[in-house]
């Protein structure tokens, strides 16, 4: 038996809708920790890592560790109907393979019940080990999403520099070139508004675009975004999720022959 | 021309 209860299902929802262009179909896997899920695009160069810890339900219960596949889109479908302030129950068991959304208003007056239909999903999982990364740079999500989207209308790629000073997000295409600088910003109001470098050695790599913007969908689940990057390794791209856990994307570099 | 790396190529299957 598995159930957990969050405050507002419209978290759940916005979830799922900055992951299911990237990923269609995925497992989540339950057990006391938490749901976590971990998932490759079709092409397996990107990866989403879903982690939601049991701590950050207002109820959780999961007697066993139990896999959950779902579409995601489906699973978009039947979010998409909970109220704005709803909160979410999701409930499943072995016996059934069905996985139940119940919607409440905050007024209890409307219950919704949504019954999605779980599924058999083979996929590979990867081992990703802890690492240390050279460079790590905190910023604004929505600074991120901006520079991702305007380099976007300029070429394929983006090539990220961090030296101790700043980062540097250059493109190159038909009609030109662009290179936005952001400088390390410590001095601000709020904490999410600062933009923050640590830098052990300088790293030079470059990304196709259309993963990093696709990444960005997840702007709205954190004010501030944290990319984490090493010569010749995936990028780390992290939003956190305020007390329950994070969405993660992994990018893996475009390397010179 | 760059190569497009897939992520195995960096992280072994569990």
């Amino acid at each position: 038996m598995f159930e957990a209860q969050m405050a507002q299902a419209a978290l759940l929802k916005q979830i799922i809708e900055s992951i299911r262009e990237l990923i269609t179909e995925a497992t989540f896997e339950v057990s006391g920790t938490g749901m976590m899920l971990q998932a490759m695009d079709s092409s397996h160069v990107s990866l989403v890592a879903l982690n939601l810890r049991s701590d950050g339900f207002q109820l959780f219960r999961a007697d066993r560790p139990f896999s959950m596949g779902m579409n995601l889109n489906h699973m978009a479908k039947m979010l998409k109907c909970a109220g704005k302030d709803d909160t979410l129950t999701m409930r499943a068991d072995e016996a059934n393979d069905l996985v139940t959304f119940l919607f409440e208003s905050p007024g209890n007056e409307r219950l919704a019940e949504f019954e999605l239909k779980l599924m058999d999903i083979t996929s590979e999982n990867l081992g990703i080990p802890d690492a240390e990364y050279s460079a790590t740079v905190s910023m604004p999500s929505a600074e991120f999403q901006r520079i991702v989207k305007d380099l976007g209308s300029i070429g394929d790629t983006v090539e990220i520099t961090v030296t101790k000073d700043d980062v540097r997000f250059a493109a190159s295409g038909d009609i030109g070139n662009a290179t936005i600088k952001c400088r390390q910003l410590l001095d601000t109001e709020k904490p999410e508004d600062r933009t923050l470098i640590e830098m052990v050695e300088p790293v030079n790599l470059t990304f196709a675009l259309r993963y990093l913007i696709n990444f960005s969908k997840a702007t709205s689940l954190a004010p501030s975004v944290t990319i984490k990057l090493s010569t010749e390794m995936p990028v780390v791209v992290e939003y956190k999720l305020s007390d329950i856990g994070y969405v993660r994307f992994y990018l893996a570099p475009k390397i010179e022959d | 021309s760059r190569n497009q790396w897939g992520l195995m190529d960096f992280y072994g299957c569990l």
